[in-house]
């Protein structure tokens, strides 16, 4: 009966990714090896980033008036949050799916996502992005990541740690049903500082964990190392928030850009 | 509970949207 109750939780977390999230890994992957039938548009100068702006993601850019007079790496940090925010929409969504969140203190629910929602991005941008770049604007543009790094500092810092991160992360070849689980285990963790009732997340991050650990096993037989490598993946995606944070608030400091309110409100007395 | 109240939002009622 237990081995049946965690299948009953793996699917029901899976089920709940697929549902609440617009881009998924195997969808990213069709468009990045080109097996559909209109390929993303390239951004990979100005020019191009220009016509993106037209078209791509005239929504965004066009929402805001302020937005024409900024310079590209302005207007591409502005993109960057309407990508980040409309995704922390999706993983409170998803969160509020996975057994057991919507019954914790509210409070805690609250700073489980503070806390999750940054590491659970990096962890689901990687499914966007290859070597040479990353898919944007749901998936009909692609950024190319030699543009990203020829902006000027400190925007250039921003994606390539992102990068380096995914480039190591997809070699473990996780699929959509791994990473579902993998998300749900990042914002069910029992250490995020001010959490009220500590055992109840325990309990919960305890059983997602092992429900994953069974999962990698079956569904990937002859990586016996997987689960400890994705153990240590959690360690290294808070390095990179704490990275990221960091940058965030020097761009703030330094450049004249705003940040969206929701995304002022994760970051504030984060680390 | 002010210091973030679009997440609390948020987990209260997912139909309202926030504005980008």
């Amino acid at each position: 009966p237990q081995v049946a109750d965690q299948k009953t939780l793996a699917k029901q977390i899976y089920e709940a990714y697929l549902k609440n999230f617009n881009m998924n890994k195997s969808k990213a992957r069709t468009i990045l090896t080109g097996k559909t039938s209109t390929p993303p548009f390239v951004i990979h100068d100005m020019e191009t980033l220009q016509l993106a702006e037209q078209t791509l993601v005239a929504k965004m850019v066009g929402s805001s008036g302020a937005l024409l007079n900024k310079d590209a790496e302005v207007r591409i940090f502005h993109c960057c949050q309407c990508t980040s925010v409309e995704t922390v929409t999706e993983l409170t969504e998803f969160a509020k799916s996975v057994p057991g969140f919507s019954n914790l203190d509210l409070n805690d629910q609250v700073t489980l996502l503070k806390y999750g929602v940054h590491e659970a991005l990096f962890a689901m941008l990687a499914s966007c992005m290859n070597k040479d770049g990353l898919l944007v604007a749901h998936g009909s543009g692609f950024i190319t990541r030699e543009f990203l790094k020829s902006l000027r500092r400190p925007f250039s810092q921003m994606m390539e740690p992102k990068f380096q991160f995914a480039m190591k992360f997809n070699s473990l070849e996780l699929d959509d049903s791994d990473l579902a689980l993998f998300v749900a285990a990042i914002i069910c963790c029992g250490d995020r500082p001010g959490l009220v009732n500590v055992p109840h997340i325990e309990r919960m991050q305890e059983s997602i964990v092992n429900v994953l650990h069974l999962h990698l096993k079956s569904n990937h037989p002859d990586n016996e190392f997987l689960f400890p490598k994705l153990l240590q993946k959690l360690v290294d995606l808070r390095q990179l928030v704490t990275e990221h944070a960091q940058l965030v608030q020097e761009i703030k400091k330094t450049e004249d850009t705003s940040l969206h309110p929701l995304l002022q409100e994760i970051y504030r007395d984060m680390y | 509970k002010e210091k973030h109240k679009i997440l609390h939002r948020l987990l209260q009622n997912s139909s309202s949207p926030v504005d980008l």
